[in-house]
């Protein structure tokens, strides 16, 4: 997640999941942006996806059902997009959930994904369930920190920070760790920042340089600080994702990198990301 | 104005506003974005303006205040930045002004912004007015289509979309154009739009040549429709502003790029841009 638009978080989630199964490990992507760049990414028309239009439904519905229902909502809404990965799809309507849920309470509102979630695992896990039980579980947030987006990071374990090397994309940062902070406080306690994904990267400017060095700093100082923050084990995470024209290419053809161009640096990029992601998961 | 975030709305702003006033005309940047990119890009700092901090105020005064007070406002709050450029900056607390003006009725809300600046040139023009009498007004949007976005195309008569040349880019460009079109139909129909500036533009991919390519034919189809529309006359405007690191580093140093590195290929396009921007105006 990211406040800031355009710095990455769609291509990352869509590629780093469709990565992480690549590797083996049954993933779910849920995209939660009424954007659905997510969808469209991986050749799923939003358009479609909708109960209204004769589709199978939406994380739209999921967050608006009741949470009985939800769990069964999400498992028929879930759409199987390549070897153990699935796509919870988001639509277009998913922009009038912030509104819908606002007459809700706080503690409801920013839950309803987490909850649908646990209904799902709980009912898998007896052996029973409509939904395989996942491996791993992206989402793919909007650019805003609303209920959206609260629903994300009260549903995840950890928090990725996709974002670009340059001066202005550093002054969102403190906001964005506020907010991590207040659901970590508040509805999930178990939530932590993992780190920061650099997107785009360009390698060889000062510039860039000189912003990851400032990045490196700040988490450095939150890890000497003596209290506890979301983000005390946080960190620039290795490989940066390279600058790489496929990777703006793939979304019009609805393919991920890996079945676009699967040995160019946009992808060697992200399964090198996601060998790493995977192998601290293993360890913790 | 561009709903989506990071295309290059304020590096935009900020060096076509620079090169207009380097070419004589008096020049007024608006910052309109509770980020305050703008007011940093130019070397202001936004915690300094809030007039609680003893500042001379900002864009949020002037869309908070009663319409006639607010001409004043703006008059102390505008800074004299350059030879001919002034900017009217904004601060974190413009974030509020969003739930503020909510209760405020629909039209009354949406032209805050441009009454201020009419009672000003009002003044002005009477010659004893607080504020020059301005050539061009530049406003830089936030990421989103709210009311702060709304005053700017109260205010406006031309609008230019800042992009990107990428596949996920040209997602948003319809629900922009509705807006515009909202707008038109209502408090502004002199508003048009006069076309899009290609951010960050690599010349060399073929994925961007695509991408333009289905820009021109949208607004070639446009021009042809019997149909009136604000976009009826806009286009790709020229030169693309090519990607160029320079224009990402100078934010940092509080510079436009015409006091940063005045020779590099950013500052040369920004220039070029500005002159045809000039030619037309002129022309009109
Ligand atoms: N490593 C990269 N190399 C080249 N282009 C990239 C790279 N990463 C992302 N892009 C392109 O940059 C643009 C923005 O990326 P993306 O849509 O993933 O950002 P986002 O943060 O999800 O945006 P939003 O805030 O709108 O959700 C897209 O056109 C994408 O194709
Ligand atoms: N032509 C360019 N070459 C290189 N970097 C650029 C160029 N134009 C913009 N950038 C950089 O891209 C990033 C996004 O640009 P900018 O902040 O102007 O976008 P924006 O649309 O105003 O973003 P926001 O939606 O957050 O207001 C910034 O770090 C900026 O310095
Ligand atoms: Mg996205
Ligand atoms: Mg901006």
């Amino acid at each position: 997640m990211n406040q800031k638009g355009g710095v990455g978080k769609t291509t990352t989630a869509v590629n780093l999941a469709a990565a992480i199964a690549r590797a083996g490990r049954r993933t779910l992507l849920i995209d939660l942006d009424p954007q659905a760049h997510a969808t469209l990414h991986v050749g799923v028309d939003p358009g479609s996806v909708s109960r209204l239009a004769g589709g199978k439904g939406s994380v739209y519905d999921v967050l608006t059902e009741e949470p009985s229902a939800a769990a069964e909502v999400l498992a028929s809404a879930m759409l199987s997009i390549a070897p153990q990965l699935w796509i919870l799809p988001s639509e277009t309507d998913l922009a009038a959930a912030e509104t819908e849920l606002a007459d809700v309470p706080a503690a409801d509102r920013t839950t309803r994904l987490r909850r649908a979630l646990e209904r799902c695992s709980a009912i898998a896990n007896g052996g029973t369930g409509p939904v395989p039980p996942f491996d791993f579980v992206l989402i793919d947030c909007p650019p805003s920190l609303g209920v959206l987006t609260l629903n994300g990071l009260a549903t995840a374990r950890e928090v990725f920070i996709p974002m670009q090397a340059q001066f202005l994309a550093l002054q969102g940062v403190g906001k964005l760790l506020e907010t991590v902070s207040m659901i970590a406080g508040g509805v999930n306690p178990r939530l932590r920042v993992t780190g920061i994904i650099l997107c785009a990267h360009d390698t060889t400017t000062t510039h860039a340089r000189e912003v990851v060095a400032d990045l490196v700093e700040f988490f450095e100082q939150a890890r000497q600080a003596p209290s506890e923050s979301p983000w005390k084990t946080a960190r620039v995470l290795s490989p940066p994702i390279r600058r790489n024209i496929k990777l703006a290419e793939c979304p019009s053809f609805g393919k991920t990198i890996f079945d676009y161009a699967s040995s160019c640096p946009g992808a060697a990029d992200y399964a090198a990301l996601a060998e790493r992601v995977i192998g601290e998961w293993d360890a913790m």
